[in-house]
């Protein structure tokens, strides 16, 4: 219930009709979404139990190797009630012909494949608010100062899930592992994801904002 | 560390 409420507020996409409708007005209103979607998640992170009390240089480094795959994940259970397209915001719906459009079919195909992993599990919203804080904090960050911390925030979330898959999915008692074995999927799409966002920032094409460039920089 | 301005200032405010 703690992690329900450290939910962030929707956002919306709001793209710029006085934009030409190509690829660039598409990537930049990703990019500006992802990027005030990344505020909200820094405010989430601090709510998560556990998280305030790391080291700033470890938060830091939680959210640099992490924030794509929270951002995905966000995406991911937003589309769950839609077939084959993908909700970046209530108003911004991206088919697969649109994500060719905007050179992301790769990148829609691989975020598409989590979206139907987790339908066919019937995945529940405490489980995907859980889940992202267990990506948040297994983000295996190769410099953090104090991993004895950062293991106590991933038993916490990690018990999380264990309590509630005990007393709502008693009849699998395996569900929590299915759940935490799409993760390396999450990992492999946000990595293509950020890898694809830099080359996207080295062509100079798409203007992006400071936090999202700097995230991107930092994960490079 | 200057490179990460925004996410480090985020962090600390207090909300």
């Amino acid at each position: 219930s703690h992690l329900l409420g450290a939910e962030p507020e929707k956002v919306f996409a709001m793209p710029d009709p006085a934009l030409p409708d190509d690829d660039i007005k598409a990537l930049t209103t990703l990019c500006d979404l992802a990027d005030r979607e990344l505020v909200l998640n820094i405010g989430w992170a601090k709510h998560l139990p556990g998280f305030s009390s790391l080291s700033l240089p470890d938060q830091m480094r939680l959210l640099q190797s992490a924030w794509m795959e929270v951002l995905i994940l966000r995406v991911v259970f937003r589309s769950l009630g839609t077939q084959d397209k993908l909700v970046f915001a209530e108003d911004y719906v991206m088919d697969a012909d649109q994500a060719k459009l905007a050179g992301l079919l790769e990148l829609h195909t691989a975020i598409l494949q989590l979206v139907r992993r987790y339908r066919a599990m019937g995945l529940e919203r405490e489980e995907f608010v859980t889940l992202k804080a267990i990506a948040l904090a297994n983000s295996d960050s190769m410099h953090i100062e104090d991993m004895e911390a950062v293991q106590r925030l991933q038993d916490c979330v990690h018990e999380a899930l264990q309590d509630y898959e005990h007393i709502h999915h008693s009849e699998d008692p395996r569900r929590a592992g299915k759940l935490i074995m799409t993760l390396p999927l999450l990992r492999q799409t946000a990595t293509k994801a950020v890898q694809h966002f830099c080359s996207i920032k080295q062509d100079g094409r798409v203007p992006m904002h400071k936090l999202f460039v700097e995230l991107l920089e930092a994960n490079a | 560390k200057e490179k990460h301005k925004i996410l480090h200032r985020l962090l600390q405010n207090s909300t």
